[in-house]
């Protein structure tokens, strides 16, 4: 149960990061 | 009586450890149980090796957020500049 | 009165000795039984380690809620101040007449993903 749950977490933060890389891709072509 | 709530609490925690401790003390005679000590044991290193990879990310996160927020910091500066010339 | 108590602290603090010593005793016992190899270590180890992993579990997890609640508001302040800049920037435009370049395809697309 606590690997699950960490695995689960992991790919949680994974795709945080992920998507965060896009948005401040995406805020800063804005910006320009 | 919260002391000796405490004080109790502390005795049977030390008992339910030893009770713990003589379950194990059993394990080396059955092979089953051998052999899932040692299952446990490689899981613990799968486990630990997950936890240095959430912590990396974490880590990142943490840095992530750092740039987001220079990001909001210099965007509302831009806006306060935007408003300043309408 | 007093004897009592101290009578009773004498036996409180016996039995805890003697419950420390039956652990060490037990401890010691299985390790000379299951001495650690490097591919095999002893049940006691395994216990103490999975103990560790559970506590390590809860302090990063613990680290990990307000950073990705911080995340989400930053994020939802810089689309609300990117939304109002570029508004009052379309509203100068109009003010002044002055044609700007109209948003690149990428633009659009990131002002769609931002949204």
């Amino acid at each position: 149960t606590l690997k699950d749950n960490i695995n689960i977490l992991l790919d949680k933060a994974r795709l945080e990061n992920q998507e965060s890389i896009g948005f401040i891709k995406a805020t800063k072509i804005l910006m320009n | 009586s919260s002391d000796l709530e405490q004080l109790c609490s502390h005795v049977n925690e030390k008992i339910d450890n030893i009770k713990k401790t003589l379950s194990l003390r059993n394990l080396g005679q059955e092979p089953a149980l051998k052999t899932m000590l040692n299952k446990i044991g490689d899981e613990i290193i799968v486990v630990n090796e997950l936890l240095n990879k959430f912590e990396l990310e974490i880590q990142f996160q943490e840095q992530t957020n750092a740039s987001l927020k220079e990001l909001c910091e210099s965007l509302e500066e831009d806006y306060k500049d935007v408003e300043h010339l309408k | 009165m007093e004897a009592e108590v101290d009578k009773l602290e004498l036996m409180f603090q016996k039995a805890d000795s003697d419950l420390d010593y039956i652990q060490y005793r037990l401890e010691y016992e299985i390790k000379t039984n299951h001495p650690d190899s490097p591919s095999k270590k002893n049940p006691i180890t395994l216990v103490k380690e999975l103990s560790a992993i559970k506590s390590r579990y809860q302090t990063l997890y613990a680290r990990f809620k307000p950073v990705a609640v911080e995340q989400k508001e930053t994020k939802s302040r810089i689309c609300a101040t990117l939304n109002k800049t570029m508004t009052m920037i379309q509203e100068l435009q109009k003010q002044t007449d002055l044609e700007l370049s109209p948003l690149t395809e990428e633009e659009k697309t990131m002002t769609e993903q931002l949204k």
